[in-house]
């Protein structure tokens, strides 16, 4: 089973086109293994990526270094998943 | 404690058994008003059921609605599962669910994407779309909303076998959206299709793939504002609503947009909760309120069906 430690999912709010257009540039680097759960679109439309752990610093680094605003949306996904395991398993008692 | 209706807990994610077992135990409770329908066969071979609620008659108009088909948004099969009961118990209880009941059949797919659904359980609980093998490609699957005869191919879908949104190298190639056209097109009499998606709180209608304005899209908008002040009326939850390329992006192939070029008037996405918290990770805690509202909404549109023959 595949497993979520270290992966974050951000939040990114594109200023503008351009910003846009520079997320998704990064929608095509695949060895990323970035996984859009809200595609880059339009301005006002915020974007959402799980981002993996391997790829969390270039990220960030990127975004930063293009003055393009975004926001930890979830901070540890594996917690996530494994609370959500727990409270299915705890159902079964 | 042997399962049942009763003691099923609607408050919580089931794995795709659990939920198969539930709608066998819905249409043994009672076989007069639920019937379980085997459609298709995923591509893995999971058989693909839907649940028919029907009072009589033969080819009624009917009311189609359908969770899960990207499998990773659990709370949409969970509010499926709630649907379900609500419907079992309303008939003659509920006036509204009586009243369309006594003139619609109505189809609820729970699992639209099954084996995508049980890899979410056994593998990756990210996965979304299906679990096809993609020739000359080591990425597996196909989005099925991308996957329709309806504008497919055009912008708002991608070629790439990797990619979340790959649309699959031919329309209907995947057995799961083949499953739903066949049935579509073989009962002829679906007067409204609802499919229901998370996360991001809209209600969108057709279309999708162009910009070209639905023929009924100020009678769909207007319907669509409706649902969602009866939604929002439950807990305050916020929605937007409109057609897809405007409310959110061009995006090709998708469902709704094939239901409403089969002639099927009043079709729908939801998707619900959250605007950006959890995302598709909702807690299990929120699988109740967000049903109960999203219940409301779909009312709203079954009514207006029910009111507005055509």
């Amino acid at each position: 089973t595949e497993n979520f430690v270290g992966h974050q999912v951000l939040r990114i709010s594109a200023a503008d086109e351009a910003q846009v257009d520079k997320v998704k540039d990064l929608e095509e680097l695949e060895d990323l293994q970035l996984d859009f759960w809200r595609a880059p679109v339009h301005p006002e439309l915020p974007i959402d990526v799980r981002v993996p752990f391997a790829s969390l610093q270039g990220v960030k680094v990127y975004l930063e270094s293009h003055d393009i605003d975004y926001s930890i949306m979830i901070e540890d996904l594996q917690e996530l998943v494994d609370e959500e395991q727990l409270h299915m398993s705890r159902r079964h008692f | 404690m042997p399962l049942s209706i009763e003691t099923f807990n609607y408050a919580s994610y089931h794995n795709l058994d659990e939920i198969y077992d539930f709608m066998d135990l819905l249409a043994a409770e009672k076989p007069s008003l639920v019937s379980k329908i085997q459609i298709g066969r995923s591509y893995e071979g999971r058989p693909i059921n839907i649940l028919k609620f029907s009072t009589g008659g033969v080819k009624r108009p009917a009311i189609w609605i359908d969770t899960g088909i990207h499998s990773r948004e659990w709370v949409t099969q969970a509010s499926g599962i709630v649907f379900a009961k609500k419907l079992l118990d309303g008939y003659g209880k509920d006036a509204s669910v009586t009243s369309i009941l006594d003139h619609f059949d109505i189809f609820l797919e729970i699992v639209t994407n099954p084996d995508g659904f049980a890899f979410t359980h056994s593998k990756n609980r990210m996965w979304r779309k299906t679990r096809s093998i993609n020739s000359g490609s080591s990425c597996v699957g196909v989005d099925p909303n991308r996957n329709w005869d309806a504008g497919f191919g055009v912008a708002g879908s991608s070629g790439n076998p990797c990619s979340e949104t790959y649309r699959g190298p031919r329309a209907n190639s995947e057995p799961e959206v083949k499953a739903i056209v066949d049935f579509v097109k073989s009962h002829g009499n679906i007067k409204a299709f609802v499919s229901i998606h998370s996360y991001s709180q809209l209600l969108l209608y057709p279309f999708g793939y162009t910009s070209k304005k639905a023929a009924d899209a100020q009678e769909l908008d207007a319907l669509a504002k409706k649902a969602v002040d009866a939604l929002s009326s439950l807990h305050g939850t916020q929605y937007k609503y409109g057609s897809i390329i405007t409310t959110i992006y061009q995006a090709s192939g998708g469902t709704i947009d094939w239901t409403y070029e089969q002639g099927i008037k009043y079709s729908y996405t939801f998707e619900l909760r959250d605007t950006g918290r959890y995302g598709f990770m909702l807690p299990a805690s929120q699988i109740i309120p967000t049903a109960e509202e999203t219940w409301l909404a779909l009312k709203v549109i079954m009514e207006h069906t029910r009111d507005h023959p055509y």
